[in-house]
This record gives C-alpha cells, structure tokens and sequence, in this order.
C-alpha cells in the first residue's frame, strides 16, 4: 500500500471508531465507511498533511446525505399533507406504529394525537395493544389528556386487527381526519408475534407503518428495523428517548439499514417533547 | 451470521502450528468484532482485546491443553473477570422484611421484573408484595395490580397516587405489619440527565431505608449503558443488575458496562414478556451469547 493509502486507512480507522462510540451498530459503521473509500476518497486525497481533516469531512458528507436521504428518489414525507391526502378521498389518514418492547410508542402516539390536534385535526386512536398488562388503560389515560377519542372494542384478550378495523369504520363514519393505531411490543425475533402485527396491517391498510425505535439501543437498532422492514415494509421511524443524551448513531443505524426517513424525535416524557428530525442536529452530536 | 466470523477465527487458531502472531491478530480482530456487535464498551473492547493478544502471544501452553482450548478460556476468564464467575443468588434472611427497590430508564422493563420478581419467590415460599411507587405514569397501578393479581400477590398502591415517596412509605410499613419478607417497590422511568428524578428516587430509597437497589437494564442498550449506570449509582448504591429482553436478539453487552460502572452484580436476567420469563444469571450461558 502506498503511504497515502496507509494514512487514509488509519484516519478512515480512527473516524469509524468516533462513530462507534456514538452508538452507530458495527454493521453500518463498515458500510458508511467502505462507501466513501470507494467513492469519494480517491479523487480528495492530494496533500497528505490533510488526510485526517480530508477523511473527516468526506465522512461528515455522507453521514448526513445518508440522514436526509440524498439522492433517493423519495418525496420529502409529511404527516399533515398525507392527511389532507386522504381526507380529500373521504377516508381517515390511517397510521400503525410498531416496534420492540418499551421504545415509547404508546407516547409517542399521544404525542402524535396532541400535535395533530393543535394543527386542527380530529383524531382517534385505536387500543390494539389487547395483550400488555395496564396498556389498554394507559392509552385511555393518555387519550383523555389530550382530548380524543380511543376505540377500545373487546379489549384485552381480543383481536387486535379487530380494533383497528373499528376504529377505522368509526372515523371514516364521523370524517374523522386520523387514526392512530397503537400495537404491542414485540421482539423481531418472535414468529408468531410479527405474523400477527402482519395482520394488523392487513386489516388496517395504513398510509404510514411507522417504526419506534429507543435512540439508546445499540447494533440491535440494525436487526430491529431490517426485520420489521422485512415482515411489513417501513415508510418512516421516529427515533424516541433523545433526551437520555443519545449520542445520535441509532438514527444512523436505522436509516442506513432500510433507506427510510426519520420524521420525529422524541425528546422526552410530555406532549409536547416531540420534535421534527433534524439532520443537522445528528451530524454534530457525532462530530 | 454474526459468529462466522469469530468462529472461522477460532478454527485458524486450531489448526496453527504454532503460536503464529497474525493468526492471533486475525483471531483478536474477529474478536473485537464479535464484542463490539454485542455491544460491549469500545474503550473496554479494545483493552480485553489488547491483554488477550499479548496473553495469547506471550503466554506457554499449559501440558494436555490445545491451543483452542487455552484461547477459549483466556476470552471466558476476561469477560467473566468482569462479570463474576458464579451466578450470585438475591439473599434475604427469612422471617425478616427486606425492601428492594427497582430502578432504571424509561421502557426498561422495571414493572415486568418487579412482578416476575415477586412471583419467582413467591413459588419458593417467601412472603412477597409488591408495591407501586410509581405516580407518574399513566397506568402504572393498574400495569402492576394486573400482574399482581394474575400472580396472586398482594399490592400496594393508588389510582392517581401523586406522592411516590409517602406511597412508598406506607406501603413498606403496611407489609412489614404484615411480616414480608421480600417487599419489591416498583418505580418510575427516569434517565440521568433528569437530575431532579435522580434526586427523587434517592429521597425515595432513604424514605424507605432500601435494602437493596436493582438496576434494570434494558439487553438492547448499547454505548450509553456505562453513563447512566454510574448515574444512577452516584444516586443510589446500586446493589444488583437485572438485564431484560434477552429473548430477543440483543446480546447484552451493556450490562457488562453496568457491571463496570456499579461494580454491582447481575443476579437474574428476563426472558421474555410473560411474568414466569426469568431465570437466575448464569455466567457460561451469557458469554456464550455474548460471542454470538
Ligand atoms: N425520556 C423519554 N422517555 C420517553 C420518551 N418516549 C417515551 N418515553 C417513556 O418510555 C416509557 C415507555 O413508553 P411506552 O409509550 O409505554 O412504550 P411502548 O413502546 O408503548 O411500550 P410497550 O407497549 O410496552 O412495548 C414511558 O415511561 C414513556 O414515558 C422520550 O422521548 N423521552
Ligand atoms: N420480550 C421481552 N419484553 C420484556 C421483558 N421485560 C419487559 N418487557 C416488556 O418491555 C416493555 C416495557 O416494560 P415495563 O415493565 O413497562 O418497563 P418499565 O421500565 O416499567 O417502563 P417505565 O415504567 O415506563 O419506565 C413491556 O412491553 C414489557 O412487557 C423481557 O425480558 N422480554
Ligand atoms: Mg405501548
Ligand atoms: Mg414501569
């Protein structure tokens, strides 16, 4: 290897390290890393004194075309205008939000049902999560804060699909604007637990299969999204728990693994900890 | 797919010769691959990298032992360095109360193991109750009583209780009346940017004279895990760790930093989201899954 070529890997080496220790899973480290060797490093290398600064600022590039998804051919996602969408169809804009245990989103939908209703939506929620203890009465509680109506139908123990087709017959009847249909957690790995949230989807037919996911895991942020990619395809994520001083690389791992955008964040407890995701704000946090 | 590469590694180092030192490279790159994927420190990464290198390399083959054989127990006896060698046992004296209070982020898993706690030891005989002092979210009680219940364990707690720490209070004097054993105090949720939670949750602890703290972690936690372990431990002494969701595909290499960061022991990991999903910590079988 030329000397050039020795500097450049150990620079290329010392990044990937900084974006370990930002919790970007191994898996996506390599593969944001080997891209801009093979594309974008060849042609910047001149003077060696700037190698490092060079590397850096390559990585930088990509880390940030890879958060905004340049260069995909996808039209920027709004929740807002995906419901202006549907309505004109006269039908509710329906979403499903998914994800492992304990990411946040049955708060995260009371965030969603809270800004929608600022922004002058009706809005009603869907208790599919039939088999956690407490889950049915804290969406209800959650339901009643932020003044909305919540589709309950047999409760636990029945058919979660169910419920969303309810609450769906129910909002299309009042030309009510959204449905937000909340699931029960569940691991990727479990069968018969991705077969049923097949289901759902479905039954419910959602314009957004929206993933949660806990901005303090780690590589399994990969395994997680890619699965549930697999099982029901994801539109988009909102990346919970940002508050806790996440470091940012989940929101790496995610949209490099399945090229799908992150609409919010969550960055804490309260209705109004929701915020739109800024690229920018990762790209910092990591450099 | 994650182990192939360790496992190739291992296999070259069987059928080396002799102690060749690029074959020991290779084997520690895979290594540091293997861990890095479980997510186990990086710093910490590197230096049991480091010293398994020099030991590999430096060290003479003890009689009637093969090269793998040695490297294997070299890697196990790092990680279990770490970790602890034997599984250590949740200990109480019978007849007495002990209060054990568990603690963690957000979403961990607290109120799931504190019922799984109490009915572990409810089958062993041991009188348990739970108690939930958690006022803050929304359908923690009924979360709670509704495990308790399926369990047949006595709880105590409120519908719109707003003092966790005079909840806390009553509930532990009520079962200690009632001459329990083991009393497990559910809590909420918090991080350790929330300096005012962490204060709650020691007033909480002395409140109740806490015999022992329980720091739940979540298996899917990755870099952050040694920060905020050592968060909560400035706040409260942290007695025991309880890593949950290991029946997913996570493989628990924050709670290695939890260790580091506590110097606390892991005496039970969860297995799953059903209240008999627990099982003690068994040190072979999680560094097992460690390396993939
Ligand atoms: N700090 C912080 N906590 C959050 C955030 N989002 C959710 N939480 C908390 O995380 C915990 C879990 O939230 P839930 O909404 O119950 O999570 P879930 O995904 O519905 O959980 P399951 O239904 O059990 O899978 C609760 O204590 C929430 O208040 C966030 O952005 N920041
Ligand atoms: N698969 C699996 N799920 C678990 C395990 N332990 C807990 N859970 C699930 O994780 C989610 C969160 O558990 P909770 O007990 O509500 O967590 P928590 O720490 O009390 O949450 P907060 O009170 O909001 O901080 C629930 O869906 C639980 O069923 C486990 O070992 N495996
Ligand atoms: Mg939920
Ligand atoms: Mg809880």
């Amino acid at each position: 290897k030329t000397l050039t070529e020795k500097r450049l890997d150990k620079a290329l080496k010392d990044l990937r390290l900084t974006l370990l220790q930002n919790d970007v899973a191994l898996i996506a480290a390599d593969k944001i890393c080997e891209n801009i060797k093979e594309e974008q490093l060849g042609e910047k290398v001149g003077r060696l004194e700037n190698i490092q600064k060079i590397v850096s600022e390559v990585l930088e590039d990509s880390v940030r075309n890879i958060l905004t998804l340049e260069g995909q051919q996808q039209e920027k996602m709004d929740l807002i205008e995906i419901i202006q969408e549907q309505n004109k169809n006269g039908a509710p804009a329906v979403f499903v939000f998914v994800g492992i245990n304990g990411t946040g989103k049955t708060t995260t939908i009371a965030k969603i049902a809270h800004f929608l209703k600022q922004k002058g939506f009706s809005v009603v929620m869907a208790a599919s999560d039939t088999f956690r203890a407490g889950s049915q009465e804290q969406l209800a509680k959650h339901a009643k804060r932020v003044g909305v109506k919540v589709i309950k139908g047999g409760g636990y123990g029945s058919d979660s699909a169910a419920i969303a087709y309810d609450a769906i017959a129910h909002a299309t009847a009042r030309s009510i604007n959204a449905v937000l249909v909340d699931t029960a957690g569940r691991m990727q790995t479990n069968k018969n637990l991705m077969d049923e949230m097949k289901k759902i989807v479905r039954v419910a037919n959602p314009d957004l299969i929206i993933f949660v996911g806990d901005a303090l895991a780690g590589n399994d942020a990969v395994s997680q999204s890619e699965e549930f990619n697999n099982a029901v395809g994801i539109d988009c994520s909102i990346l919970t728990k940002i508050d806790a001083d996440a470091r940012g690389g989940t929101a790496l791992s995610i949209v490099s693994t399945i090229q799908k955008p992150i609409l919010f964040v969550g960055t804490g407890q309260g209705y109004d900890d929701l915020e739109a995701f800024d690229a920018e704000w990762f790209v910092e946090r990591i450099f | 797919k994650l182990s192939s590469g360790l496992k190739r590694a291992f296999e070259k180092l069987t059928r080396a010769s002799f102690v060749d030192e690029k074959v020991v490279k290779e084997f520690v790159l895979e290594l540091q691959r293997a861990l890095l994927q479980a997510d186990v420190n990086v710093e910490l990464v590197f230096e049991l990298s480091e010293r398994i290198e020099k030991r590999a390399l430096s060290e003479k083959l003890p009689p009637g032992v093969t090269r793998r054989q040695y490297i294997v127990k070299m890697v196990y006896d790092e990680l279990t360095e770490v970790l602890g060698k034997k599984s250590v046992p949740l200990e109480f004296s019978p007849g007495k109360s002990k209060i054990i209070m568990l603690v963690g982020i957000q979403g961990s898993g607290k109120t799931t193991t504190a019922a799984k706690l109490a009915r572990y030891f409810k089958k062993r005989g041991v009188k348990t109750g739970l108690v939930c002092a958690d006022t803050f979210r929304p359908g923690a009680f009924e979360q709670l009583n509704q495990l308790a219940d399926s369990a047949g364990i006595p709880i105590y707690g409120h519908l719109d209780a707003k003092k966790p720490v005079s909840l806390a209070r009553k509930g532990i004097a009520q079962f200690k009346q009632g001459g329990y054993e083991l009393i497990f105090v559910d809590t909420a949720g918090r991080h350790k940017e929330e300096k005012g939670l962490l204060r709650e949750m020691k007033n909480i602890a002395n409140a109740i004279k806490a015999d022992e703290i329980i720091l739940v972690i979540d298996g899917t936690l990755g870099q952050q895990a040694y920060a905020q372990a050592k968060a909560f431990h400035e706040a409260t002494e942290i007695g025991s760790i309880f890593v949950t969701k290991l029946d997913g595909s996570a493989r628990g290499g924050g709670a290695i930093s939890a260790v580091a960061a506590t110097g606390a022991p892991i005496k039970f990991v969860g297995t799953g989201e059903k209240i008999e999903d627990i099982e003690p910590f068994n040190p072979p079988r999680f560094v097992g899954r460690l390396l993939g």
